[in-house]
């Protein structure tokens, strides 16, 4: 479905991204956590999105088997190439 | 107005009281909290009550500030008078 290759075209292109609902504290820890780390993700306010997001929802669940919020991807192979990967583990461990 | 009658009347009635909704993780956790002291709290999952849900999540707000959920209320003098103070208070020093 359409929906289907939006969310996999915004995943590919995009080394972090974070569907989220922008009043749910668990979806703030995550942002919050990825500001300490200066990586800044694609943050998706799914209930900000009216039918849209509840669809967007059931297509991660389908893509990925999860359907709660957070739902964090992370493609370590693009932070690397961005050379962003190590400063981030560093300040991971850091913490 | 009857909807905060009816807030103040549970709240009285009731020694522990979490107005909470189903699907929220910190409500989870704070439903889990008390489950694991022995205390029965009276829970109100906000979400499922409709229309009366936000309406009772308006009044809340009204009668103590406070907006978000868990909004949890406890009386400790009507647990001290039930004996269930100490109990609660001995097993959550003992986490
Ligand atoms: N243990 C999971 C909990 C995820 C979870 O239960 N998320 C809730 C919100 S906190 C959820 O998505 N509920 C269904 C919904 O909001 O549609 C995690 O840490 O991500
Ligand atoms: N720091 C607060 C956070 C409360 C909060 O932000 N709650 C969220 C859900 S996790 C909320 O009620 N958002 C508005 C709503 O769901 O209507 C606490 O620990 O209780
Ligand atoms: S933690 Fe409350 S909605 Fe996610």
């Amino acid at each position: 479905s359409s929906l289907e290759e939006t969310v996999k075209t915004t995943v590919a292109e995009n080394p972090v991204v974070v569907y989220s609902k922008s009043w749910c504290s668990y979806s703030s820890e995550v942002k919050s956590l990825f500001n300490g780390l200066q990586v800044k993700p694609l943050v998706v306010e799914l209930d900000q999105l009216g039918a849209e997001g509840s669809q967007l929802q059931t297509v991660l669940e389908k893509l990925t088997g999860q359907f709660t919020v957070p739902n964090v991807f992370i493609d370590t192979l693009q932070l690397y190439n961005k050379g962003q990967l190590e400063p981030m583990l560093a300040e991971a461990n850091a913490k």
